[in-house]
Formats: structure tokens, sequence, C-alpha cells
């Protein structure tokens, strides 16, 4: 990535935009959308937020226009200039050339990614250099419900604002250390001391999550993959505390501090996160230590310090007699788990680089592992 | 046969094309003004190399086919060099 001479820089974290005209190309409302979802962009991985403002000065002022359009770089009708945008040095305003044929989807030059981008220099990053990267300078057309956020660009963008607060280590009572590990995590699998964060099935494969990593077991393969969290989730890229896939809505739940995000691949879902209070778990509860869902009985347990409690997913609350103690129902199990994962009728609790497994139904007692037997070591 | 010389032969159009195109995306960097004489048709390789290298392509300095189709991609308008 690169910044432009000076590295200028919003100031504000709270910055608005207006839309001040209208390509006749698309619907106004899916203008709005794709507008929106390339501030969604950077407001995942940074801690700027972006407000629509109407009839009034805004920071951040968005226009299409053709050719000449005042600013003496003139649009060069169809095909070539797309778009171009100013830094925050001049004003951050971005122009789309009206010359160009606008469009949601893959069939002429679709907003979304040409917003992400010039909104990329909006806010201070100038082209990058690597293939891939939402700001490489050429137009590169992907699916724009598949679009995920370049490493490179989540670099860029953090040298000049910072991660996001709250996801993360911001405003997260659970952590009393502001100061976040930097150590690379256990590359090694074997390692007898591995222990998880969270585990989960995810499409058919398993989620072993590990400080900002993740394993991927895929039933079809010998090698297990690892990938840094932010390739899928950029707001999360610190680290997770649970996880929770509810196959029949094609849907992982992910809990971090008193938040949750519900995500359909690496998709995180409009209208999250939100507090998991929302689920009917006591204020008192300030984070998840560890979640997993019965798709049987489409019950999920929610783990947190020595209690758990059951939520039902059909009826979208917590059921009553509920939190128990963990202890008391999961036997040889101690006072707090740092992950749970359901499986064909089993009950995994991790408890640091151990884990215990229970029959789902009745939770008889069936044996201690290694948290890293899932890898044949 | 001149074979070397018609590897380099650039059409007209093409040629002005690409020198519209690194007057944008590969502005000199200095603020003071440039004057150059009137029908001089030279792209500087300097920039030509730049761009190569910038895009992955092989930095040969010279307006090759490659470098040309690359050119004729739609992008962003902002420079890629310091102003």
């Amino acid at each position: 990535y690169s910044t432009f001479p000076g590295d200028p820089t919003w100031k504000k974290r709270k910055l608005t935009y207006s839309v001040l005209n209208y390509t006749p190309d698309m619907d106004r409302a899916d203008v709005d959308v794709a507008i929106e979802g390339a501030w969604k962009v950077w407001s995942d991985v940074t801690p700027l937020t972006f407000t629509r403002v109407y009839g009034e000065p805004a920071d951040i002022e968005i226009s299409f226009a053709a050719r000449s359009h005042g600013d003496y770089i003139p649009f060069d009708g169809p095909g070539g200039q797309l778009a171009h945008a100013f830094s925050p040095a001049f004003g951050g305003n971005a122009h789309f050339d009206e010359d160009e044929s606008w469009v949601r989807d893959l069939t002429g030059v679709n907003l979304f990614l040409v917003a992400a981008h010039e909104f990329g220099h909006s806010l201070g990053l100038r082209h990058s250099r690597v293939w891939g990267a939402l700001m490489f300078p050429t137009y590169q057309a992907m699916d724009p419900q598949n679009f995920r956020l370049h490493p490179d660009d989540i670099e860029g963008i953090q040298s000049l604002y910072g991660p996001p607060e709250g996801g993360e280590d911001g405003d997260d009572s659970s952590s009393g250390n502001p100061e976040a590990p930097t150590e690379a995590p256990s590359t090694d699998l074997c390692d007898p001391r591995l222990a998880f964060d969270a585990v989960c099935s995810l499409r058919g494969e398993t989620m072993f999550f590990k400080d900002n990593f993740f394993w991927r077991k895929n039933p079809q393969r010998r090698d297990v993959e690892k990938d840094p969290i932010s390739a899928f989730w950029p707001a999360l890229s610190k680290g997770i505390d649970a996880a929770y896939e509810v196959k029949a809505d094609d849907t992982v739940f992910l809990f971090k501090g008193h938040k949750y995000w519900a995500t359909k691949g690496n998709i995180i879902q409009s209208g999250f996160p939100q507090n998991i209070h929302s689920l009917g778990l006591p204020r008192s509860v300030k984070s998840i230590d560890a979640a997993a869902h019965d798709s049987n009985s489409k019950k999920t347990y929610f783990f947190s310090g020595n209690s758990y409690w059951r939520y039902d997913e059909a009826q979208k609350s917590m059921e009553k007699g509920y939190p128990r103690k963990i202890a008391a129902d999961f036997h040889q199990v101690g006072a707090k788990v740092d992950a749970a994962f359901l499986n064909h009728g089993h009950f995994y609790l991790f408890i640091g680089s151990e884990q215990y497994e229970f029959d789902s139904r009745t939770k008889r007692f069936i044996g201690i592992k290694k948290s890293n037997s899932w890898f044949g070591c | 046969l001149p074979l070397t010389q018609e590897a380099d032969q650039v059409a007209e159009a093409d040629l002005n094309f690409a020198k519209k195109y690194i007057e944008n995306y590969y502005p000199d960097s200095t603020s003071t003004p440039v004057v150059r004489s009137k029908g001089s048709d030279d792209i500087p390789a300097d920039k030509i190399r730049l761009m190569q290298e910038r895009f992955g392509l092989k930095v040969t300095g010279r307006l090759d086919s490659n470098t040309l189709a690359l050119m004729r991609k739609p992008r962003c308008g902002v420079p890629d060099v310091a102003e």
C-alpha cells in the first residue's frame, strides 16, 4: 500500500458524506446501497464512522459528472478513467464518470467496487502495487457479494487510523489488558500445549480459532489451512471469544466482548454487531467464553464463567431454568471452559490443551482427549 | 527487413493515447512547469519502466503491445506518482 505525500488523514473519526446527484444508470436505492456498502468496507476495519447528511455541507461530497466538471481533471468519456477522488489534504471528494455504465452487478462497471476504491483515496490511501488489493489502480471485476478487503488495504488504512474500536480491544470490558499480545500464536498444530479460543463448523469445515488466526479443517483435504481472521472478518482481526454455526440458516455467530456478529461465509450481515444482552443474557455477563449449537434440538449453549445458558433458536429466546452451573451438568469439567463444539451428537468442551467429550443428549461423560486430537497428532 | 524497428513501431493513435495516459497517471514530480518542444513524440522511457514495474509487466521502457493493452484497461483517475 502507499499513502499520499505527507500522509494526510482526517483528524476526526466521525465523518459525514453527501450524495450530490445520482446516475440515471441505476435505481437510486441501488446507488445508496452501493455507496453505503463502500463506506462500510472501511468502517469495518477502522475507528471511522460515515454518516450521510442531506442538504448541508458534508466532509466528503460524492457526485457523478462527465467530461470537464470543474476540478481541472476532466473525465474522458466511456472507458478509461472511471472515477477519481481527492486525498484528505484536498477535501476527499469523490467523482464518478457519468459516461460509464454504472451497475450494481457485473454487467457494466460495478459502482460498489469503484466507490470502495475511491473512498480509500478520500481517506488517504494511494494506489497499491499489490495485485488483488482494492487500491490497485485498475478495475478488477469481482462478485461484490463475496468482496473481501485485501490484507494490504487493511494494513494501509490501519497505518493511518488504527484498528476499529470496541470490536476488538476498545470498549471491550472482558479484557483487562489494553496491550494485545503481539507474539505470533503457535503454528504447530501438534504442540501438546495448544489451546483454542473457539471452535465451530462453517459450511462443512471445522474452524479452530486461536488469537488472530484460525485453522480450517476440511474433511476432503489432508492438510489443515491456517489463515488470519482478518482475511475473512477484518472487524474481528484480533481474535474472538466464541463461535457457533446454525447450519439451517447458513449463519455463523461470532462473539467478542459484549458484541456478536452474524456472518454468512465471510460476509458480516447488516445490523451487526449486536449486544449479547439482546439474546437474553443478564447484564452481569460481560462476555461469552464458549458457544455451541445443537442442530437436532435447535438449541444453543452459551458458557460464561462457571454457568451456562440454553437459547432456543426457533423461539429466539433464552430458555427458562437457566443459568445452570457447568460443573453440575458436565461432570469432570471445572468452573470455566475456553471453547465448545457440538458435532455428530457429541459435545466437546475445551479447557486449555484438553477437551472433554460428552453425549450431547444425555450429557454422559465419554472421555478426555488433547485439544488438537482433531488433527491426528 | 527492419525487424527490430517493426517491433517498436506504434500507430500514431496509440502513441497519442499512451502519451496522454502517462501525463495523466505519471505526471512530472516537479511543480515547476516543464516546457517541451512542440512536436516531440517521445514518451520518457523511465515513466514507461515505472508503469511496467508497477503492473508486473516485463520492464523494457518501450511501448509494447502488453503495455498498451494494460493502459487501455479501465482504471481510477488518480495519478500514480507524487504531485
